[in-house]
């Protein structure tokens, strides 16, 4: 999930 | 997403417009630094290779697949396009790639969240974005009649990073577990070196005159 949340931006 | 995420993205795209619209309009690239646009694209190659294992969302997908065909169609009518590569700024886009990419990939190495090919690329990718403007702010400073598209081009540009700033700001205060210091860091970074520019920018907005940035 923090991965995920890291990388949802462009 | 927030709304100043989702205004970040939507400057950021604009400025790519407006820079494809110069490009294709006036059949010229003149005061456009291709060091600057080929950087941006290596960023999204490295960047975006989770388009192949990762999805999140369609709005992510569609953006970062027109990220990168539009950084490539840039790079392509400037480097071979017959009519716009004449107009290239050659002998003044001297700054050497190698000075950002080699500092950004030992970086990359030394610090990240994983040592895994895709995770090293994409902080990489972060810490690249942070000073790809260089060459181009360098350009400008040497031009000395910066028309009126390529000092908006960097202005919208800009303005994508100010957004984004305050997105993190909102996330931080909204999120649990958004503690992202690789993007903070290279992203205040990469928006301080905007700092210059807007205040000579501001100024000769509200002089209504041409920009022209001081030697």
């Amino acid at each position: 999930n923090d991965e995920w949340q890291r990388k949802d931006e462009l | 997403m927030n709304l100043f995420r989702l205004c970040g993205d939507m400057f950021h795209l604009l400025s790519i417009m407006v820079l494809l619209l110069k490009i294709r309009a006036t059949r010229s690239c003149r005061g456009i630094s291709l060091k600057t646009q080929e950087l941006y694209a290596l960023v999204f190659v490295c960047r975006y290779l989770d388009l192949f294992y990762s999805f999140i969302s369609v709005y992510n997908s569609f953006m970062k697949v027109t990220f990168l065909a539009t950084a490539f169609s840039i790079v392509r009518y400037m480097r071979y396009d017959k009519v716009v590569k004449q107009t290239y700024d050659r002998e003044q886009d001297t700054f050497r790639y190698v000075f950002l990419i080699a500092p950004c990939l030992l970086l990359a190495l030394v610090l990240n969240h994983r040592f895994t090919l895709t995770e090293v690329l994409w902080t990489f990718s972060i810490y690249l974005e942070a000073v790809a403007i260089l060459p181009q702010l360098v350009l400008m400073q040497r031009t000395q009649n910066i028309d009126n598209l390529t000092a908006n081009y960097v202005a919208l540009l800009g303005a994508y990073r100010g957004f984004y700033i305050l997105n993190w700001i909102y996330r931080f205060a909204t999120e649990r577990h958004y503690r992202q210091w690789i993007v903070w860091i290279s992203g205040v970074i990469q928006t301080a070196l905007y700092a210059d520019f807007f205040f000579y920018y501001a100024l000769c907005w509200k002089a209504n005159k041409r920009l022209q940035l001081p030697a």
